[in-house]
Protein backbone atom coordinates (compact mmCIF):
# COMPACT_ATOMS: atom_id res chain seq x y z
CA UNK A 1 0.00 0.00 0.00
CA UNK A 2 1.42 3.67 -0.87
CA UNK A 3 1.44 5.03 2.64
CA UNK A 4 1.58 9.03 0.90
CA UNK A 5 -1.73 8.12 -0.50
CA UNK A 6 -3.81 7.47 2.22
CA UNK A 7 -1.95 10.19 3.84
CA UNK A 8 -4.09 13.03 2.69
CA UNK A 9 -7.20 11.28 4.01
CA UNK A 10 -8.25 12.65 6.99
CA UNK A 11 -10.33 10.48 10.34
CA UNK A 12 -12.97 13.70 9.14
CA UNK A 13 -13.35 12.28 5.31
CA UNK A 14 -14.19 8.98 6.44
CA UNK A 15 -16.36 9.43 9.80
CA UNK A 16 -20.19 9.05 10.31
CA UNK A 17 -20.93 12.02 11.47
CA UNK A 18 -22.69 12.28 14.68
CA UNK A 19 -26.22 13.37 13.72
CA UNK A 20 -25.73 9.66 12.16
CA UNK A 21 -24.78 7.95 14.61
CA UNK A 22 -27.31 5.94 17.35
CA UNK A 23 -26.27 7.14 21.07
CA UNK A 24 -27.84 6.47 24.61
CA UNK A 25 -27.48 9.11 27.62
CA UNK A 26 -25.19 8.18 30.53
CA UNK A 27 -28.40 8.49 32.55
CA UNK A 28 -30.85 6.44 30.91
CA UNK A 29 -32.21 3.00 32.23
CA UNK A 30 -30.01 -0.29 31.04
CA UNK A 31 -33.89 -0.97 29.85
CA UNK A 32 -33.85 1.71 27.62
CA UNK A 33 -29.74 1.50 26.57
CA UNK A 34 -31.03 -2.44 25.58
CA UNK A 35 -34.02 -1.30 23.71
CA UNK A 36 -32.01 1.22 21.84
CA UNK A 37 -29.06 -0.96 20.86
CA UNK A 38 -31.73 -3.93 19.80
CA UNK A 39 -34.20 -1.76 17.39
CA UNK A 40 -31.18 0.19 15.95
CA UNK A 41 -29.52 -3.78 15.46
CA UNK A 42 -26.28 -2.13 16.75
CA UNK A 43 -23.89 -3.86 19.05
CA UNK A 44 -22.95 -0.97 20.68
CA UNK A 45 -22.85 2.71 20.84
CA UNK A 46 -21.54 5.59 22.17
CA UNK A 47 -22.42 7.19 25.65
CA UNK A 48 -23.00 10.86 25.52
CA UNK A 49 -24.33 13.25 27.94
CA UNK A 50 -26.61 16.19 27.89
CA UNK A 51 -24.30 18.34 26.02
CA UNK A 52 -23.38 16.17 23.91
CA UNK A 53 -19.31 15.73 25.50
CA UNK A 54 -18.49 11.84 24.91
CA UNK A 55 -18.61 9.85 28.06
CA UNK A 56 -17.97 6.06 26.83
CA UNK A 57 -19.45 3.41 25.01
CA UNK A 58 -22.33 0.85 25.91
CA UNK A 59 -22.96 -2.72 24.43
CA UNK A 60 -25.36 -5.76 24.41
CA UNK A 61 -22.33 -8.17 25.75
CA UNK A 62 -21.98 -5.51 28.76
CA UNK A 63 -25.64 -5.18 29.40
CA UNK A 64 -26.35 -8.77 29.15
CA UNK A 65 -23.38 -10.12 31.15
CA UNK A 66 -24.37 -7.68 34.44
CA UNK A 67 -27.69 -9.36 34.78
CA UNK A 68 -26.73 -12.94 34.30
CA UNK A 69 -27.59 -15.04 37.31
CA UNK A 70 -26.82 -18.19 38.31
CA UNK A 71 -30.02 -19.50 37.19
CA UNK A 72 -31.14 -17.11 34.43
CA UNK A 73 -31.19 -13.77 32.78
CA UNK A 74 -32.80 -11.20 35.64
CA UNK A 75 -34.29 -9.11 32.91
CA UNK A 76 -36.17 -6.89 36.21
CA UNK A 77 -32.59 -5.70 37.12
CA UNK A 78 -32.42 -3.54 34.27
CA UNK A 79 -35.38 -1.03 35.31
CA UNK A 80 -32.68 -0.25 38.23
CA UNK A 81 -29.49 0.43 36.82
CA UNK A 82 -27.96 3.28 34.67
CA UNK A 83 -25.83 3.02 31.80
CA UNK A 84 -23.36 4.70 33.44
CA UNK A 85 -22.68 2.15 36.17
CA UNK A 86 -22.04 -0.28 33.29
CA UNK A 87 -20.20 1.62 30.22
CA UNK A 88 -17.08 1.22 28.74
CA UNK A 89 -14.88 4.34 29.93
CA UNK A 90 -11.50 5.37 28.74
CA UNK A 91 -11.38 4.54 24.93
CA UNK A 92 -9.59 5.36 22.43
CA UNK A 93 -10.20 8.39 20.68
CA UNK A 94 -9.70 10.03 17.48
CA UNK A 95 -9.98 14.34 16.09
CA UNK A 96 -11.03 15.30 12.84
CA UNK A 97 -7.87 16.61 11.47
CA UNK A 98 -5.91 12.91 12.14
CA UNK A 99 -4.54 11.31 9.71
CA UNK A 100 -6.37 8.03 9.01
CA UNK A 101 -3.60 5.93 9.32
CA UNK A 102 -4.38 6.49 13.25
CA UNK A 103 -7.81 5.57 12.64
CA UNK A 104 -6.63 2.35 11.14
CA UNK A 105 -4.31 1.76 14.10
CA UNK A 106 -7.65 2.46 16.37
CA UNK A 107 -10.04 -0.21 14.75
CA UNK A 108 -7.56 -3.21 14.63
CA UNK A 109 -8.79 -3.56 18.12
CA UNK A 110 -11.96 -2.11 18.50
CA UNK A 111 -14.88 -2.30 15.54
CA UNK A 112 -15.51 1.55 15.93
CA UNK A 113 -13.62 4.30 17.46
CA UNK A 114 -14.98 7.67 18.05
CA UNK A 115 -14.23 11.18 17.43
CA UNK A 116 -14.20 14.16 19.36
CA UNK A 117 -12.87 17.69 19.45
CA UNK A 118 -10.45 19.47 21.97
CA UNK A 119 -13.26 19.93 24.60
CA UNK A 120 -14.72 16.28 24.00
CA UNK A 121 -17.57 17.23 22.52
CA UNK A 122 -18.81 14.31 20.24
CA UNK A 123 -17.92 14.88 16.50
CA UNK A 124 -18.60 11.23 14.78
CA UNK A 125 -17.42 7.68 14.51
CA UNK A 126 -14.54 5.66 12.82
CA UNK A 127 -16.33 2.14 11.44
CA UNK A 128 -13.71 -0.90 10.60
CA UNK A 129 -16.07 -0.66 7.32
CA UNK A 130 -15.67 2.65 6.37
CA UNK A 131 -11.53 1.92 6.64
CA UNK A 132 -11.57 -1.60 5.02
CA UNK A 133 -13.89 0.04 1.90
CA UNK A 134 -11.32 2.98 1.62
CA UNK A 135 -8.10 0.49 1.68
CA UNK A 136 -10.54 -1.88 -0.96
CA UNK A 137 -10.41 1.55 -3.34
CA UNK A 138 -7.04 2.46 -2.78
CA UNK A 139 -5.54 -1.57 -3.80
CA UNK A 140 -7.79 -1.01 -6.87
CA UNK A 141 -6.07 2.28 -8.24
CA UNK B 1 -1.25 -1.16 -1.86
CA UNK B 2 0.80 -2.98 -3.90
CA UNK B 3 -2.28 -6.08 -5.08
CA UNK B 4 0.40 -8.13 -6.20
CA UNK B 5 2.05 -8.64 -2.32
CA UNK B 6 -1.28 -9.67 -1.17
CA UNK B 7 -2.16 -12.32 -4.20
CA UNK B 8 0.50 -14.79 -2.38
CA UNK B 9 -2.04 -14.76 1.10
CA UNK B 10 -4.69 -16.98 1.41
CA UNK B 11 -7.24 -17.14 3.13
CA UNK B 12 -5.96 -20.10 5.06
CA UNK B 13 -3.18 -18.10 5.90
CA UNK B 14 -5.32 -15.48 7.96
CA UNK B 15 -8.07 -17.88 9.40
CA UNK B 16 -8.96 -18.45 13.02
CA UNK B 17 -9.17 -21.99 12.77
CA UNK B 18 -11.93 -24.25 14.02
CA UNK B 19 -11.02 -25.69 17.01
CA UNK B 20 -10.46 -21.92 18.21
CA UNK B 21 -13.72 -21.04 16.91
CA UNK B 22 -16.76 -20.31 19.34
CA UNK B 23 -20.05 -22.24 17.61
CA UNK B 24 -23.24 -23.17 18.72
CA UNK B 25 -25.47 -26.61 17.04
CA UNK B 26 -28.29 -26.15 15.30
CA UNK B 27 -30.71 -28.02 17.50
CA UNK B 28 -29.39 -25.96 20.64
CA UNK B 29 -32.58 -23.85 22.43
CA UNK B 30 -31.71 -20.38 21.76
CA UNK B 31 -31.55 -20.07 25.56
CA UNK B 32 -28.08 -22.23 25.44
CA UNK B 33 -27.07 -20.04 22.63
CA UNK B 34 -27.34 -16.79 24.26
CA UNK B 35 -25.59 -18.21 27.48
CA UNK B 36 -22.71 -19.23 25.19
CA UNK B 37 -22.86 -15.66 22.88
CA UNK B 38 -22.47 -13.65 26.26
CA UNK B 39 -19.72 -16.09 28.41
CA UNK B 40 -17.60 -16.31 25.05
CA UNK B 41 -18.20 -12.22 24.86
CA UNK B 42 -19.03 -12.45 21.17
CA UNK B 43 -21.73 -11.06 18.94
CA UNK B 44 -22.24 -13.43 16.90
CA UNK B 45 -20.94 -17.17 16.22
CA UNK B 46 -20.92 -19.41 13.48
CA UNK B 47 -23.79 -22.42 13.60
CA UNK B 48 -22.74 -25.94 13.01
CA UNK B 49 -24.53 -29.73 12.72
CA UNK B 50 -23.23 -32.47 14.37
CA UNK B 51 -20.84 -33.96 11.37
CA UNK B 52 -19.47 -30.42 11.95
CA UNK B 53 -20.84 -29.06 8.72
CA UNK B 54 -21.79 -24.99 8.56
CA UNK B 55 -25.43 -24.47 9.03
CA UNK B 56 -25.43 -20.72 9.45
CA UNK B 57 -24.77 -17.79 11.88
CA UNK B 58 -26.08 -16.78 14.86
CA UNK B 59 -26.20 -13.53 16.57
CA UNK B 60 -27.18 -11.75 20.24
CA UNK B 61 -29.37 -9.03 18.11
CA UNK B 62 -31.45 -11.75 16.30
CA UNK B 63 -31.90 -13.47 19.49
CA UNK B 64 -32.76 -10.51 21.64
CA UNK B 65 -35.30 -9.44 18.34
CA UNK B 66 -37.12 -12.45 18.35
CA UNK B 67 -38.18 -12.01 22.33
CA UNK B 68 -38.74 -8.64 22.32
CA UNK B 69 -42.76 -8.43 22.82
CA UNK B 70 -44.70 -4.95 23.14
CA UNK B 71 -44.23 -4.80 26.90
CA UNK B 72 -40.83 -6.56 27.95
CA UNK B 73 -38.21 -9.03 26.71
CA UNK B 74 -40.12 -12.29 26.68
CA UNK B 75 -37.06 -14.36 28.26
CA UNK B 76 -39.13 -17.42 28.79
CA UNK B 77 -39.59 -17.77 25.04
CA UNK B 78 -35.95 -18.82 24.81
CA UNK B 79 -36.43 -22.58 26.18
CA UNK B 80 -38.91 -23.27 23.58
CA UNK B 81 -37.38 -21.97 20.28
CA UNK B 82 -34.12 -23.50 18.45
CA UNK B 83 -30.81 -21.93 17.01
CA UNK B 84 -32.36 -23.45 13.62
CA UNK B 85 -35.61 -21.29 13.96
CA UNK B 86 -33.56 -17.94 14.17
CA UNK B 87 -30.05 -18.20 12.21
CA UNK B 88 -28.90 -16.53 9.54
CA UNK B 89 -28.49 -18.51 6.39
CA UNK B 90 -26.99 -18.19 2.54
CA UNK B 91 -24.12 -15.88 4.12
CA UNK B 92 -21.12 -15.53 1.71
CA UNK B 93 -18.44 -18.03 2.05
CA UNK B 94 -14.97 -18.63 1.72
CA UNK B 95 -12.43 -21.86 0.70
CA UNK B 96 -8.80 -21.93 2.20
CA UNK B 97 -7.18 -21.56 -0.99
CA UNK B 98 -9.15 -18.45 -2.01
CA UNK B 99 -7.09 -15.47 -2.58
CA UNK B 100 -7.03 -12.73 1.08
CA UNK B 101 -8.01 -10.05 -1.96
CA UNK B 102 -11.70 -12.20 -1.47
CA UNK B 103 -11.51 -12.01 2.35
CA UNK B 104 -11.54 -8.10 2.16
CA UNK B 105 -14.32 -7.68 0.02
CA UNK B 106 -16.31 -10.49 1.97
CA UNK B 107 -15.26 -8.44 5.38
CA UNK B 108 -16.35 -5.38 3.90
CA UNK B 109 -19.86 -5.64 5.25
CA UNK B 110 -19.78 -8.73 7.85
CA UNK B 111 -17.51 -8.91 10.75
CA UNK B 112 -16.56 -12.08 10.16
CA UNK B 113 -16.72 -14.74 7.59
CA UNK B 114 -17.03 -18.36 7.25
CA UNK B 115 -14.54 -21.08 5.62
CA UNK B 116 -15.87 -24.33 4.53
CA UNK B 117 -14.35 -27.18 2.37
CA UNK B 118 -15.98 -28.41 -0.86
CA UNK B 119 -18.35 -30.62 0.89
CA UNK B 120 -19.36 -27.89 3.27
CA UNK B 121 -17.52 -28.97 6.55
CA UNK B 122 -16.82 -26.40 8.79
CA UNK B 123 -12.46 -24.82 8.30
CA UNK B 124 -13.07 -21.99 10.40
CA UNK B 125 -13.46 -17.96 9.88
CA UNK B 126 -11.78 -14.80 8.83
CA UNK B 127 -12.26 -11.41 10.67
CA UNK B 128 -11.89 -7.93 10.01
CA UNK B 129 -9.34 -7.83 12.44
CA UNK B 130 -7.34 -10.27 10.71
CA UNK B 131 -7.55 -8.57 7.42
CA UNK B 132 -6.79 -5.39 8.90
CA UNK B 133 -3.73 -6.32 10.48
CA UNK B 134 -2.19 -8.06 7.48
CA UNK B 135 -2.80 -4.84 5.54
CA UNK B 136 -1.31 -2.47 8.26
CA UNK B 137 1.73 -4.84 8.03
CA UNK B 138 1.48 -4.29 4.19
CA UNK B 139 1.37 -0.52 4.95
CA UNK B 140 4.38 -0.31 6.86
CA UNK B 141 6.51 -2.45 4.66
N1 LIG C 1 -28.10 -1.04 10.08
C1 LIG C 1 -27.07 -1.59 9.38
N2 LIG C 1 -27.01 -1.44 8.04
C2 LIG C 1 -25.99 -1.96 7.31
N3 LIG C 1 -24.96 -2.68 7.87
C3 LIG C 1 -24.99 -2.87 9.19
C4 LIG C 1 -26.03 -2.34 10.01
N4 LIG C 1 -25.78 -2.68 11.29
C5 LIG C 1 -24.63 -3.39 11.26
N5 LIG C 1 -24.15 -3.52 10.00
C6 LIG C 1 -22.95 -4.25 9.58
O1 LIG C 1 -22.53 -5.08 10.67
C7 LIG C 1 -21.26 -4.61 11.15
C8 LIG C 1 -21.16 -4.79 12.63
O2 LIG C 1 -22.13 -4.00 13.28
P1 LIG C 1 -22.09 -3.84 14.86
O3 LIG C 1 -23.41 -3.27 15.29
O4 LIG C 1 -21.68 -5.14 15.48
O5 LIG C 1 -20.91 -2.81 15.17
C9 LIG C 1 -21.02 -1.47 14.73
C10 LIG C 1 -21.68 -0.56 15.77
O6 LIG C 1 -21.29 -0.94 17.08
C11 LIG C 1 -21.05 0.79 15.44
N6 LIG C 1 -21.87 1.57 14.52
C12 LIG C 1 -21.82 1.57 13.16
N7 LIG C 1 -22.67 2.46 12.63
C13 LIG C 1 -23.29 3.07 13.68
C14 LIG C 1 -24.29 4.10 13.81
N8 LIG C 1 -24.82 4.71 12.74
N9 LIG C 1 -24.67 4.45 15.05
C15 LIG C 1 -24.13 3.87 16.13
N10 LIG C 1 -23.19 2.90 16.10
C16 LIG C 1 -22.78 2.50 14.88
O7 LIG C 1 -19.82 0.53 14.79
C17 LIG C 1 -19.63 -0.89 14.66
C18 LIG C 1 -18.93 -1.23 13.36
O8 LIG C 1 -19.73 -0.85 12.27
P2 LIG C 1 -19.35 -1.30 10.80
O9 LIG C 1 -20.12 -0.44 9.84
O10 LIG C 1 -17.86 -1.33 10.65
O11 LIG C 1 -19.82 -2.81 10.69
C19 LIG C 1 -21.18 -3.16 10.71
C20 LIG C 1 -21.82 -3.24 9.32
O12 LIG C 1 -20.92 -3.80 8.37
N1 LIG D 1 -12.34 -12.41 23.50
C1 LIG D 1 -11.83 -11.38 22.80
N2 LIG D 1 -10.50 -11.08 22.89
C2 LIG D 1 -9.98 -10.05 22.19
N3 LIG D 1 -10.69 -9.24 21.36
C3 LIG D 1 -11.99 -9.49 21.23
C4 LIG D 1 -12.63 -10.54 21.94
N4 LIG D 1 -13.94 -10.55 21.62
C5 LIG D 1 -14.10 -9.52 20.75
N5 LIG D 1 -12.94 -8.86 20.52
C6 LIG D 1 -12.73 -7.69 19.66
O1 LIG D 1 -14.02 -7.13 19.36
C7 LIG D 1 -14.27 -7.28 17.94
C8 LIG D 1 -15.72 -7.53 17.67
O2 LIG D 1 -16.10 -8.75 18.27
P1 LIG D 1 -17.54 -9.35 17.95
O3 LIG D 1 -17.82 -10.41 18.96
O4 LIG D 1 -18.53 -8.22 17.86
O5 LIG D 1 -17.43 -9.98 16.49
C9 LIG D 1 -16.59 -11.08 16.27
C10 LIG D 1 -17.29 -12.44 16.47
O6 LIG D 1 -18.64 -12.36 16.01
C11 LIG D 1 -16.50 -13.33 15.51
N6 LIG D 1 -15.40 -14.03 16.19
C12 LIG D 1 -14.13 -13.59 16.34
N7 LIG D 1 -13.37 -14.51 16.96
C13 LIG D 1 -14.18 -15.57 17.20
C14 LIG D 1 -14.01 -16.87 17.82
N8 LIG D 1 -12.82 -17.27 18.31
N9 LIG D 1 -15.07 -17.68 17.90
C15 LIG D 1 -16.28 -17.31 17.40
N10 LIG D 1 -16.51 -16.12 16.80
C16 LIG D 1 -15.49 -15.26 16.71
O7 LIG D 1 -15.93 -12.49 14.51
C17 LIG D 1 -16.28 -11.11 14.78
C18 LIG D 1 -15.14 -10.19 14.41
O8 LIG D 1 -14.02 -10.46 15.22
P2 LIG D 1 -12.75 -9.51 15.20
O9 LIG D 1 -11.61 -10.24 15.82
O10 LIG D 1 -12.57 -8.93 13.83
O11 LIG D 1 -13.16 -8.27 16.13
C19 LIG D 1 -13.37 -8.41 17.50
C20 LIG D 1 -12.11 -8.14 18.34
O12 LIG D 1 -11.37 -7.06 17.80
Amino acid sequence: IQANQLTAVTVGDLMISSEKVAHVQVNNPLEHALLVLVKSGYSAVPVLDPSYRLQGTIGKTKILNEILGLERFEMEKLAHMEVKDVMNEGLPCLKKEDNIMGGLNAVIDHPFVCVVDEEGYFDGIITRRAILKRLKKDIYT
